[in-house]
């Protein structure tokens, strides 16, 4: 564990906190002018559920299961507020990326490019290459609506933010340890790379107090 | 081989 994956793994725990924060504060996912793409926390229930298929085959610290499990739990609650509490005001009108497609392209390639075949290998890796996908139907929706709430925004640049720091944790363990994970690393960069055009408009217009209004 | 693999990140 060194630094940066520490600040990441937290500004992760942030991010969801924050969404939380914003779905009790405004009794409602679709808040204002700015929404919560259920696709997209729904991907990462599945992303969780897919990747922490060892939580009780394997223990590697109490930080690592205890995190796991709150990943999960935190996820499905996320799902479950969604789906029944706060359906009504869940307009799947705007929601409207193709997440089937996204979901079948992560599957099919976590069949062909694996370190193992294996059925908690192929799930594993699969989670890995949904994850970096899995912001798309937020960031579609964001596009589409063409305005975000603040709180919004801080959920994405948590979210971005932590990330961004598995990269530099990557190159980190790269030096000090040689550590070496393709599948992660080039779907982490992916990942990473789809924040772009959200983390210049934040810093141009958010954190200046502007509105985060697209061009 | 697939024990050898582990993934100790989140």
């Amino acid at each position: 564990m060194n630094l940066f994956r520490l600040v990441a793994d937290l500004m992760h725990l942030v991010s969801i906190f924050i969404l939380l924060l914003k779905m009790q504060k405004t009794r409602s996912v679709a808040g204002r002018c700015s929404r919560i793409s259920f696709k997209t926390q729904a991907l990462y229930a599945t992303v969780f559920l897919t990747r922490y298929t060892d939580l009780f085959a394997n223990f590697q610290s109490l930080y690592n299961t205890t995190m796991k499990v709150f990943f999960i739990a935190s996820s499905l609650y996320i799902v479950f507020l969604m789906k029944f509490k706060f359906k009504a005001t869940n307009d799947p009108r705007l929601d409207t990326f193709k997440a089937q497609y996204v979901v079948g392209g992560a599957a099919a390639l976590a069949l062909i490019v694996n370190y193992a075949f294996t059925v908690q290998e192929v799930l594993w890796t699969f989670s890995i290459y949904l994850e970096a996908v899995a912001i798309l139907p937020q960031l579609f929706m964001l596009t589409k609506t063409g305005e975000a709430e603040v709180i919004t925004t801080h959920y994405l640049f948590a979210l971005g933010t932590y990330r961004g720091l598995y990269l530099v944790n990557w190159i980190y363990r790269y030096w000090t340890e040689y550590y070496v994970d393709w599948i992660v690393w080039i779907a982490g960069a992916v990942q990473t790379g789809l924040y772009c055009d959200f983390f210049y408009i934040y810093f141009t217009k958010v954190l200046k107090g502007a509105k985060f209004e697209l061009p | 081989v697939a024990e050898d693999i582990e993934h100790d990140e989140l």
